[in-house]
């Protein structure tokens, strides 16, 4: 069995070019073994 | 050929022994039931083997960083033509059946060495799991998985292993099932999500089409007014700040199964989606085109505090039913009644003022369960 998580989160636009960099961090790598509860990532202040 | 020759002398030292006349035909009906079973063990060892074979070369792979390609072959295939739903369902029937005590401890024991389980960690005593399946779906001890305070993190609502994950871009919306293939985002969560894109109408692929048929405009201008009326997300307002992002995470057999909230989460809507059961494995994903899309799944769909929030529970042939904790009622994996398969998904929303079903992260939402 597989799950599929699909979310929003913030991205910020550089006012110079208007592209976008991914304010929320991935903690994980593939391949990681991760368990209920533990962080897959954080949205940054 | 040296087994089968020392079987044949043990056959006519034994002959000898039993000595008289008519005895060998009798030695030669003996030889047939040892010979059989001996070649069919040879033959389960031997695919074994290449099983273990293939798991190790796709480990190394992993660990060297090179990546295996989309390829089809022979036996993705051989899949479609299974009844793979059927095969699921008398799973389901044998792992239902109802262990003799003594024997709970010995089976379970062997299913965690097999897949390794920690048994440690079953809320219950292992005497006390009445069959396979109520050992499969066992709860565990209270603290068994502390759950990452962080407001702003989002944690993993499952046990599992960690396949793919990024940012969602470009007009396709699509996901990378695996290397040279990949699927709509759409397809997924169904045409009737609310997911918030920049040109929804853009993002259908051709799978999906199927399913935005003209009666469907007057049902989404309503969840539209649904969603909005609470003021509490507008997708097109915050679109310049928000990102969509994607995890997938694969659960192996011996992994805890049972699904969580990965943040404080606003559930408005479910789908359910009766599709295919094929296995989900690491193989799976890398020869069955669509395999996320075409399996039968539970999609849950609301909102967290920085947007949308959506989770598909992907059924595979030896775990084929999900039930939900907030939806006891909802039956998946059922045998079809329709000779024509529908692709439209049966939906209910949660509470249709659009308050939905909240809850706190790390509350359990649903479970995988056998057959």
């Amino acid at each position: 069995s597989t799950v599929v998580l699909v979310f929003q989160a913030p991205v910020s636009l550089s006012p110079e070019n208007g592209e976008s960099s991914s304010d929320f961090k991935f903690s994980v790598q593939r391949g990681d073994r991760v368990r209920v509860g533990e962080a897959l990532g954080r949205c940054q202040d | 050929t040296s087994l089968l020759k020392k079987l044949q002398k043990t056959t006519q030292v034994r002959a000898s022994l039993n000595g008289g006349s008519g005895s060998s035909k009798g030695n030669g009906d003996w030889f047939l039931l040892p010979g059989a079973t001996v070649a069919t063990l040879l033959m389960l060892g031997a695919l074994h083997a290449r099983r273990m074979y293939e798991d190790m070369k796709v480990v190394e792979a992993h660990e060297k960083g090179t990546e295996f390609e989309f390829q089809p072959d022979v036996k993705s295939t051989f899949l479609r033509l299974l009844p793979l739903r059927s095969i699921s369902r008398c799973w389901g029937v044998l792992t239902s059946v109802e262990i003799p005590v003594s024997l709970r401890s010995h089976v379970y024991g062997a299913w965690a060495r097999a897949f390794h389980s920690n048994l440690e960690e079953a809320a219950l005593p292992l005497d006390e799991y009445a069959s396979l399946r109520d050992f499969f779906v066992r709860t565990l001890k209270e603290g068994s998985r502390p759950i990452d305070p962080n407001p702003q993190c989002l944690v993993s609502p499952v046990d599992g292993t960690v396949l793919r994950f990024g940012e969602i871009k470009g007009a396709g919306a699509m996901i990378e099932q695996v290397k040279g293939f990949s699927y709509s985002v759409f397809s997924l969560l169904g045409a009737t999500s609310f997911l918030p894109t920049l040109a929804k109408g853009d993002m259908h692929d051709e799978s999906s089409e199927a399913e935005n048929a003209s009666g469907e405009k007057s049902r989404k201008s309503w969840w539209s007014i649904s969603f909005a009326s609470p003021k509490v997300w507008n997708p097109y307002s915050a679109r310049p700040t928000k990102g969509l992002f994607y995890c997938v995470i694969y659960l192996k057999p011996g992994d805890y199964h049972r699904i969580h909230a990965p943040a404080d989460w606003n559930i408005l809507v479910r789908r359910h989606f009766s599709g295919r059961l094929y296995p989900v494995n690491e193989r799976a994903t890398r020869t069955i085109r669509n395999l996320y899309v075409e399996n039968e799944r539970v999609v849950l769909e609301g909102l967290w505090h920085e947007g949308f929030m959506a989770l598909a529970a992907v059924g595979a042939t030896n775990i084929g039913s999900i039930e939900l904790s907030m939806e006891p009622e909802l039956r998946t994996n059922q045998a079809k009644k329709k000779l024509l398969h529908s692709e439209r998904p049966e939906e209910r929303l949660y509470e249709p003022d659009g308050v939905g079903r909240t809850l706190k992260k790390g509350d359990e939402v649903a479970a995988f369960n056998m057959g």
